[in-house]
């Protein structure tokens, strides 16, 4: 998983910060002050596609080198998240009760071509 | 797309770099508001205190440690979160007492939790804290009842009652739990505790407490999952 950066358009994470101030939540979300939300985003030519998770793997090249030579069969390949972790987030809620939670997959730490 | 188009999710046209931004704030609020189970972001007139919520939060981490060293885990463990990811998404409640009726020997606290919190939401612990301020020497009984709504009618009906001994001044806490679960299964979301001194105790409750003794519930809750569906 690479971040974006350079001029490649090839499948990458894209950094993306959204601030509680600025959108105007910082009155009920209490922490954290924002969200890392990050997507992905870029091309995933079909040599690449099954790759995260399974880069060293001998089947991965078997079916890589199937995709490259029969795009047909192999169809289409997404940029997509292959690693996310939890928002934690302490607000108040309808009722000005003060809520704790994790919000799973909310975060985008990685991301690959599927 | 049409079939070797590429994929529809990441071949397109990106749109202008400030619609996009805009896009992506719209879609992360919208995730967050739905995985809260909140139609529109709360509208909050009223903010709990520092001092309040902060002295709540001491009260719920030292009873944590508490319940971790009583069961001889190790004091660093975290027992309050266990698999965030999981699909199963759990959260912790503080709700602050709203003042009810009362009298010089009987004192009515209303919790209110906001009905996201219904009746698919199982509570797995839910503690009710109380400081009290002893008048005197000597021990004061206090009776705490846990009151629910008559289905036949306007008044309240007591769903379970405590005997607790104030020894002295200090915060207490009792187990609510059960009643919680009971409440929400019935589709209520307000605990009302009724606090009842004897005649001559005068009130050792609320009278002149400050914003950090306020009563308080702390409530671990999970969503359960919708019937017949489970998720790998």
């Amino acid at each position: 998983s690479t971040d974006c950066g350079g001029d490649s358009g090839m499948c990458c994470r894209q950094e993306f910060f959204v601030d509680f101030k600025e959108i105007g939540w910082e009155d009920w979300i209490i922490q954290p002050e924002g969200y890392h939300m990050n997507y992905c985003s870029g091309i995933c030519p079909l040599h690449m596609a099954g790759i995260p998770g399974l880069a060293a793997s001998f089947h991965t090249a078997v079916l890589s080198l199937i995709k490259a030579n029969n795009a047909d069969a192999a169809g289409d390949s997404c940029c997509v998240p292959t690693q996310r972790r939890p928002l934690s987030l302490l607000y108040y809620d309808r009722d000005s009760n003060i809520v704790k939670t994790d919000i799973p997959d909310m975060i985008v730490d990685a991301c690959g071509c599927t | 797309a049409p079939r070797g188009l590429g994929c529809p999710g990441c071949g397109l046209a990106a749109p202008v770099p400030s619609t996009q931004r805009d896009i992506l704030i719209a879609l992360a609020k919208q995730s967050i508001l739905s995985k809260l189970r909140l139609p529109d972001r709360p509208n909050i007139t009223q903010h709990t205190s520092r001092g309040t919520l902060l002295t709540a939060l001491r009260r719920m981490r030292a009873q944590h440690r508490d319940v971790a060293l009583s069961l001889a885990v190790p004091r660093d463990s975290n027992i309050r979160h266990q698999h965030p990811g999981m699909g199963v998404q759990e959260y912790e409640i503080l709700s602050f007492a709203e003042s009810g009726s009362s009298t010089s020997r009987n004192v009515r606290l209303r919790f209110h939790f906001t009905q996201e919190l219904g009746g698919s939401t199982e509570i797995l612990q839910a503690t009710l804290y109380l400081f009290w301020e002893a008048p005197g020497p000597g021990i004061h009984p206090v009776t705490v009842r846990l009151l629910q709504p008559d289905p036949t009618g306007p008044n309240m009906t007591v769903a379970s009652e405590m005997q607790l001994v104030i020894h002295r001044a200090g915060w207490a806490t009792l187990d609510v739990g059960p009643a919680l679960q009971s409440l929400f299964d019935q589709g209520r979301q307000s605990l009302t505790v009724e606090l009842e001194v004897p005649e001559d105790s005068g009130s050792p409750l609320l009278a002149g407490h400050s914003d950090s003794h306020w009563p308080f519930v702390a409530a671990q809750a999970r969503a359960r999952m919708p019937h017949g569906v489970q998720r790998r």
